[in-house]
């Protein structure tokens, strides 16, 4: 922003600018830009959009998550395209890494070579995998797997599912069904329901949260693709309109490129 | 909801016969918020309304409130409505499908990951085989796990052939292929490449090793419809490495409302060729601006 010691038109408008070319959304930026009026002066401004982001996703950040006994169930949800199989390569690599054992269930029975990408992940980290046939019942797949976990000594089973636009009712029904049908074995399965979001997203991502909180319970977003140029801003509103807190952000296509969600970072990049 | 859309800019004009400046700054309030919201970039919509400004109020429009009923009256809504749609239709320009293969023609596939590029070859390639061409797919990402088994299910399904062996070499893949291509005289060989970012050099140089190699009759820049304001500086990046001739927007069959379709368009100057709506094979069709224009409007 030009230095200048009061907010004139045209810098709040430079602002607006930059909160709307960030992605933050109508609601968001408004309420941002608020928050820039009030703080008077130009210096003062980065340092009072910075606050009031970080107050936004403070607002939904999550305890740590509780132990549970018997194995972790995390289903992995999201659109087409968005990163899901890649992200449950990295988590489970994480997983690995911390000493637990992890199984994979290819729960993707209808995307072309779905099933054989994830096997291909799960031999780089040394994950187990449980597979159905392609064109089969994922909810099938999801259950053989949670079976399979409890009887293997299994810590987390991380789920993969098909990539499904929120416009799909059948397709949305179906995720219900296979949270469903793993509560048969495991009671409060699934422990978490991570939607991964491609960073690319525009106000698009505020609709993908509350639909896919409809079917499931969404627990937390995973990030994706923010090794690219976009900045993610979507992320404040949905903390703000639909209360899910950002898990895990993605960082590129290698085993290594998945992050903890850092609130203080994210904002200080999202305005940088 | 935060946006009431274009429906409710144009209801401020019932009961009026005429467009002033107050009654169209104020429905064009309206049509503002519905743009942020669908994507569509600041400059843009600044841009749009001072234009849709220009022709409702600087024009001397004639309305008159049916008094005659055998005389065409247009009314203000109407007037509002289709100044915003045009203005719209006339920023997007229409969609071109490609043109009849002369000779063993070239067509790549590039973009960001996860924006389609596979399912897209496969839907182009059995578009052009069914305008009765001999199409062959060539599976050039060699980093994405499966991609070539993707690539070759694919393929196998609309029974087009699809040239994939090992290597790490996408450009010479990508000339080997062609070179059979010709031999066969094939009209169409499609390229599908890896997903990069715009900003990867590695990637971005591997790609115009492709481009050298095989020397492209069209390169086609998959856009995911859902993409947010960023859409532009990854589509200008791509832009400045390759010789674009077309944008094909993808996963239009959701909710998202596209916006940023405009802006890669008057950004970059490339037109629009295609639209993909759905994962099945047959779920392509050339781009229509009327019908982007109206769900950008919302
Ligand atoms: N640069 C970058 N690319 C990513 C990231 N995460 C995933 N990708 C890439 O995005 C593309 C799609 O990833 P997938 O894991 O197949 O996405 P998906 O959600 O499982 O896709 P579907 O199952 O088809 O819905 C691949 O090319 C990945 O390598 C990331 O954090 N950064
Ligand atoms: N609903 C819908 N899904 C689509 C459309 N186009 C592609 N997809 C899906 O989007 C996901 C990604 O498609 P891909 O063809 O693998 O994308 P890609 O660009 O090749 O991905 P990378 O090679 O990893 O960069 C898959 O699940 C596709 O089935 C579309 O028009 N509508
Ligand atoms: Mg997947
Ligand atoms: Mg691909």
């Amino acid at each position: 922003f030009s230095r200048r010691n009061t907010l004139d038109a045209s810098t709040l408008s430079e602002i607006e600018e930059i909160l709307f070319a960030a992605d933050l959304g109508v609601k968001t930026a408004d309420d941002l830009l608020e928050a820039a009026k009030q703080a008077g002066s130009t210096d003062a401004v980065h340092a009072a959009l910075e606050a009031r982001a970080l107050e936004i996703l403070s607002g939904v950040s999550t305890p740590p998550e509780a132990d549970v006994s018997g194995p972790k169930i995390v289903l992995i949800v999201g659109v087409n395209g968005s990163g899901k199989t890649t992200s449950i390569g990295k988590l489970a690599a994480r997983h690995i890494a911390a000493g637990k054992n992890v199984l994979l269930a290819a729960a993707d029975t209808f995307r072309a070579a779905a099933i054989d990408q994830l096997g291909i992940w799960a031999e780089r980290v040394n994950a187990e995998i449980v597979k159905g046939s392609p064109g089969g019942d994922p909810a099938a797949v999801a259950f053989d797997a949670v079976k399979a976990a409890q009887s293997r000594d299994v810590d987390v089973v991380l789920i993969d599912t098909a990539g499904r636009l929120q416009t799909q009712g059948n397709l949305m029904d179906e995720l219900g069904k296979i949270a469903r049908t793993v509560k048969k074995l495991v009671p409060d399965a699934p422990h978490e329901v991570l939607l991964v979001l491609d960073g690319n997203t525009g106000q698009n991502a505020i609709r993908q949260a509350q639909e896919f909180s409809r079917q499931v319970d969404v627990t937390g977003i995973v990030l994706s693709k923010l090794d690219g140029t976009a900045k993610g801003g979507v992320v404040l509103g949905i903390a703000q309109e639909v209360g899910i807190p950002v898990r895990f952000v993605g960082v590129g296509e290698g085993v290594e490129d998945l992050i903890d969600f850092e609130p203080g970072a994210f904002v200080r990049a999202l305005f940088d | 909801t935060l946006t009431r859309g274009f429906k409710n800019a144009r209801d401020r004009f019932r009961g009026t016969t005429r467009l002033n400046e107050e009654n169209v700054g104020e429905a064009l309030r309206e049509v503002r918020m519905s743009l942020l919201e669908a994507d569509v970039d600041l400059g843009i919509v600044r841009d749009f309304l001072e234009r849709v400004t220009e022709r409702c109020v600087g024009s001397e429009v004639q309305l008159k409130a049916g008094k005659k009923k055998d005389q065409q009256n247009v009314s203000a809504g109407d007037y509002f409505t289709k100044s915003c749609y045009d203005e719209l239709v006339a920023l997007m320009g229409q969609g071109e499908d490609l043109p009849p293969a002369k000779g063993t023609r070239v067509v790549l596939l590039a973009g960001l990951q996860g924006t389609g590029k596979t399912t897209t070859a496969a839907k182009l390639a059995r578009h052009l085989k069914h305008r009765g061409e001999k199409v062959l797919l060539v599976a050039a990402d060699v980093h994405r796990p499966a991609a070539r088994e993707q690539l070759r299910v694919l393929g196998e399904s609309i029974g087009v052939e699809v040239f994939s062996r090992e290597g790490d070499d996408a450009a010479a893949i990508c000339a080997e292929a062609l070179t059979s291509a010709r031999e066969q005289n094939l009209d169409t060989v499609i390229l599908d490449t890896a997903g990069r970012l715009q900003i990867d050099d590695n990637l971005m140089t591997e790609l115009d090793a492709i481009v050298t190699a095989t020397e492209p009759d069209h390169t086609l820049l998959t856009c995911d419809s859902m993409m947010g304001r960023e859409a532009v500086n990854v589509a200008k990046g791509f832009a400045d490495r390759l010789l674009l001739d077309g944008l094909i927007l993808t996963k239009l069959d959701g909710d998202s409302r596209g916006g940023a379709a405009l802006a890669i368009r008057s950004a970059t100057g490339v037109p629009i060729r295609y639209v993909t709506l759905g994962e099945d094979t047959e779920r392509i069709e050339v781009f229509r601006a009327e019908g982007l224009a109206s769900r950008i409007l919302g």
